[in-house]
């Protein structure tokens, strides 16, 4: 199963993640 | 020669099941590669931003696992894993699955191994309080995975894997409610505002104030909705179908029930078939209630959605209201002014998938404050969505079933898509019982959808307030 997340954000947006990076509930994706 | 024809004795042998079944699924696997060649694939009913179908495209090794009837696997799968176990085998059995998938028994709700039934109740298990902290940040995991891919959304393309990109539009199913735009559009301010607070359910349900279309400036794929004439056919077929089977085992058993012995009328009181036959009939009917009535989507009445606006409800959601501006000022204004069209200037659509593996924690929890507007069911294949296949497979996301919850955060749009896969069909979300997924003749419905609101949750919000980590459904096997 997976989760798609589609999203608006400014542009400034950065994700915090590195691909493949395992990751749980609550920890951070990214942040402005 | 002629003796040898009438002479030699001719012996026959079984083909062997495995042998069969590999030839059969070459054969239908070499068909679906045909299909797929000239545009009658899996996709048809599924179209791009361009109006071109959605393609199933990859090496063969895709074609062979495509040709498999997932679905049917799927449910069988689920209905095996739902069988109740032996108590004596249960710590043992969900031990050796948690040894092989690596799952973290330590942080389970309920500890005792017993106390679960069968597969599928241990693989939707809970984790007990405080086990997931919430980070602080605008966006946090809403699942427990691995990080597919990431990134900016480019000229209404989403990057699968590198090189490979499929259709926003497409996954998003995104269709336009002309005439509530035109209802506002073109009127001054002031009837404007009347008219939207007028039509505040109405523009909630249709998004007149934050419709895709708007948001995304275009209007297409309009052919993505159910064919309204054939859904209804098919479901009503179907429901006399059930209807007739059951009234034919209620005839066999009348002999011996002495009401219709004395000519009294069977009960019409509701039972459970017939209220899982009309939830079925519902669920397939959404699609045509939409199009019938001007597309505007069925109402969930009983969803086991919080009663709306109580104080309890709005105190709970105190921080999503703050963050979409409500309070400050009247909702009906925020966050949108009416024909706004596109993205917020300085803004961007972005992307994360993220994958369960199946020892991880299914359930899904709310990545930000935001208030999920209505959700689109899309009917669709079950193929794998492992990493091997989405590395393969083009188009997977589009082609598969899916729950497309969409609304919106401090920022604009947001939405979420949990995507089934063959091993975990079925997708609940807690507060929309009506939703119905991984059933049977998906299959002939597969790439339409169907769509409901979420607008009675919450008046003031226009939607289901969701906080972020709030638990909101899960994953189920099969």
């Amino acid at each position: 199963s997976t989760i798609v997340l589609v999203f608006e954000a400014p542009s400034d947006f950065r994700f915090d993640l590195k691909p493949d990076q395992k990751i749980k509930v609550g920890e951070r994706l990214g942040d402005i | 020669l002629s003796k040898s024809w009438t002479g030699t004795q001719i012996k026959w042998y079984p083909i062997p099941i495995l042998l069969g079944a590999v030839v059969l699924v070459g054969v239908q696997a070499r068909r679906n590669y045909v299909a797929e060649r000239d545009g009658k694939g899996v996709g048809t009913k599924i179209v791009d931003e361009n109006g071109q179908v959605v393609r199933m495209q990859g090496p063969w090794t895709v074609y062979v696992i495509g040709a498999l009837p997932l679905n049917a696997i799927s449910r069988a799968w689920g209905w095996a894993n739902n069988l109740t176990l032996p108590v004596w085998f249960r710590p043992f059995g969900f031990k050796l699955y948690a040894y092989i998938f690596g799952c973290n028994l330590d942080e389970m709700k309920d500890p005792d191994l017993t106390h679960y039934k069968s597969l599928g109740e241990f693989f939707y298990r809970e984790l007990k309080e405080g086990a997931r902290k919430i980070d602080d940040s605008i966006l946090v995991s809403p699942a427990d995975g691995k990080v597919l891919h990431f990134g900016e959304i480019a000229g209404r393309r989403v990057e699968q894997v590198k090189g490979i990109t499929y259709s926003l539009d497409a996954l998003l199913g995104v269709t336009s409610a002309p005439e509530a735009t035109e209802s506002v559009v073109g009127k001054s301010e002031e009837e404007t505002q009347h008219a939207r607070i007028d039509d505040r359910q109405f523009a909630s349900v249709n998004g007149i104030d934050y419709t895709l279309d708007e948001l995304l400036g275009d209007e297409k794929s309009k052919s993505a909705m159910p064919d309204p004439d054939e859904v209804k056919k098919r479901k009503s077929k179907w429901t006399r179908f059930v209807k007739a089977s059951y009234w034919k085992s209620w005839v066999k058993r009348a002999p011996s029930d002495p009401a219709n012995a004395t000519g009294v009328a069977p009960s019409t009181k509701p039972t459970d078939f017939d209220s899982a036959a009309d939830a079925d009939a519902d669920d397939g009917e959404e699609g045509s209630a939409d199009a019938t009535t001007k597309k505007q989507p069925k109402q969930i009445d009983d969803a086991g959605m919080p009663e709306p606006d109580t104080p309890e409800v709005l105190g709970r959601y105190a921080n999503v209201a703050y963050e979409m501006g409500v309070g400050a000022l009247p909702p009906l204004l925020q966050p949108h002014s009416p024909g706004q069209k596109g993205l917020k200037e300085g803004n961007k659509l972005f992307f994360c998938v993220i994958y369960l593996a199946p020892g991880d924690y299914h359930r899904f929890h709310s990545p930000t404050n935001w208030v999920a507007e209505r959700r689109r069911h899309f009917r669709g294949e079950l193929y794998s969505v492992s990493p091997y296949m989405a590395n393969r497979l083009s188009n997977l996301f589009v082609l598969n079933e899916r729950v497309a919850l969409l609304g919106r955060w401090r920022h604009g749009f947001f939405g979420m898509v949990p995507v089934g896969a063959t091993n975990v069909g079925s997708i609940r979300i807690n507060f929309d019982k009506a939703l119905r997924t991984n059933v049977r003749m998906q299959r002939y419905l597969a790439g339409t959808y169907s769509e409901a609101s979420y607008s009675g949750a919450s008046k003031l919000l226009g939607g289901q307030p969701l906080g972020a980590g709030d638990e909101m459904g899960g994953f189920l096997l099969g």
